[in-house]
């Protein structure tokens, strides 16, 4: 299940529609302060299912939808897509396994109207966490970690340490 | 279930174990599972011992000596339980050049299984990626990605 | 006293508003004080708009976005009330080269009026230093001193 | 009050003595990560009176004498003198306003016994802090900012933050 692409649009910092494709080997992504770095991240874990605004540096979910800027108007909705690689056919639920690649998308309203799709169709949450769950995708504890967190690690209580290794068990 | 998390625990401390001494270019480090209460479970605890130092409270460690303690903890996880990719945010910051270099090697190798994103604001470790991006602000407010160079000399894609 | 607070906040928060726009190239900051309960003293509200972008949540701002502004604060407090000396320690790690240059400048303007000590791994902090010492540990586990060089040419003795 | 110069003995890393002198402007301390540039910004700290062990880093104020390392053993007591500049004679206790410097001192040893020393003479942390009133040499909440704690005071609560513009007032 490889990334093959990342589409963001309204998307934080994000305004216009940005494709982002992903090679073998390793990505860097570099940039000044405030470029939109760590949004790319955000945008990631967004279309996975996140559900805490407050792990997107968020006060409310509304808070990705793009906010304007001096001299742009806010965006209406925010919406991600990430296409997988098919590489594990037997990881994936029955009704997926024949195909090469897996696009899940996640839109966001100010209305508050939120959707999922696979495959370009209307998914629920449900459905996307069933197709993150054999590959391994959804174990963002330690797959994914944000600017900051790895100084934590250490501070943390060790109660607290627990939870990233029992995300992999 | 209990046993499961024990398992996983016992076979991540034994990475964990490998791990560091690789980051930290030799010493030894491990981690512990305190008791278990009635109702609580049991906490991780970690020991690290950089190499030719004294094994020592853990919060004594230098601010890089405590990232990579911690970068070593997540990749003894990583490969025990990988997954298709692992994205990781400016954890080089506190590094300094032979840490950076130690760490951009053992992501070089890792990535040969899963695909590995890092965002990095440090220059060795824009030399060892694969693929650049670069993330611009022109417009104030308004991101763009633009496609910094490639290795292989083919272009991605960057709308 | 509840009145010599305020005072030092307003003095405080004046400066602050100097200070941001100075580091962030532009764009505007200031500080709030939350209400007084009845028992509780008010707290510290920061709103920061860097330059161009809509003011926002300051959670939702960069991580050099975020130092830079909490580096404006601890600035716009040490000029109203300067120490003898300031002690910074790797406060420059989470910024890109423009705002370490402007940080560097400021600090070298400051260090006219009180010592400034800044300990960094970033190249351009320590171009702009005027005395650099390096710390050493050829022997594992205990630090030596060393005299990197000093522009002016003297030597400081570092035993 | 400027840092004239700083020595140390014992103290964390610093197992031999170690004498760092300050000259006009500003100084930059660099090294390899665990070298101990932090621990000099530490001894700083310690020996202006700092009473929790915690913000040294260490659990108990023990912590500060050297441990030994793989191949020396433990020494039996930390000591860290300061010498200042008496460039302001009308903010210092009036018996030391004829002095070209003063020099504070703090020693532990590991039975527990602690000495502060003002010009090699024993005195009370009272007096180191009598020292330390009218140069505003003790408010170090904000004039010494160790390491990782920026990125604390924008993510502190606002009543945490209070303190920081309370030690200025
Ligand atoms: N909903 C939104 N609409 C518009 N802009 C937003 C929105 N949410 C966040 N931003 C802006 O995005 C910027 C932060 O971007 P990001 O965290 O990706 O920066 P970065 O490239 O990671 O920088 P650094 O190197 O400092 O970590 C902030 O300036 C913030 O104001
Ligand atoms: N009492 C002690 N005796 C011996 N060594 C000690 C003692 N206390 C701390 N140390 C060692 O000092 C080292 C930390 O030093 P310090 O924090 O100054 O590093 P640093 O130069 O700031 O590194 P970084 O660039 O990673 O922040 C640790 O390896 C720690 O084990
Ligand atoms: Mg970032
Ligand atoms: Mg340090």
């Amino acid at each position: 299940m490889r990334i093959r692409r990342l589409e963001m649009v309204g998307f934080k910092s994000f305004m216009d529609r940005t494709v982002v494709a992903f090679d073998e080997g390793v990505t860097g992504v570099v940039g000044p302060n405030g470029c939109g770095k760590s949004n790319v991240a955000d945008a990631i874990r967004w279309v996975l299912g996140e559900q805490s605004a407050m792990r997107l540096r968020g006060r409310s979910m509304e808070d990705v939808i793009f906010n304007g800027s001096e001299s742009k108007p806010p965006l209406s909705f925010a919406e991600v897509m990430i296409t997988f690689e098919n590489d594990r056919p037997a990881e994936l639920p029955n009704e997926f396994r024949g195909l090469a690649e897996i696009t899940v998308g996640r839109r966001l309203h100010r209305t508050g109207e939120s959707e999922y799709l696979v495959n370009r169709a209307p998914a629920r949450l449900l459905d996307v966490n069933d197709i993150f769950f054999g590959s391994g995708v959804g174990r963002t504890a330690y797959s994914i970690i944000e600017q900051g967190r790895i100084g934590q690690i250490v501070s943390a209580r060790a109660e607290d340490r627990r939870g990233v290794i029992e995300e992999a068990a | 279930s209990r046993e499961r998390f024990r398992e996983t625990f016992d076979r991540v401390n034994e990475k964990f174990q490998q791990v560091f001494p690789r980051l930290f270019n030799g010493g030894r480090a491990g981690l512990v599972l305190t008791e278990d209460g009635d109702d609580q479970q049991g906490g991780v605890e970690i020991f690290a011992q950089p190499p030719g130092k004294k094994l020592q409270n853990i919060n004594l460690l230098s601010g890089g000596e405590k990232a990579l303690t911690a970068v070593s903890l997540i990749f003894a996880i990583f490969l025990i339980k990988p997954s298709p990719f692992c994205l990781l945010d400016e954890v080089d910051a506190p590094l300094d050049e032979a840490n950076v270099g130690r760490y951009n090697e053992l992501v070089k190798e890792m990535a040969k299984a899963s695909q590995f994103i890092l965002i990095t604001h440090n220059k060795r470790t824009m030399e060892t990626v694969d693929t650049l991006y670069g993330v611009t602000m022109e417009e104030p407010g308004v991101s763009k990605l633009v496609s910094v160079r490639l290795s292989d000399g083919s272009r991605s894609a960057a709308a």
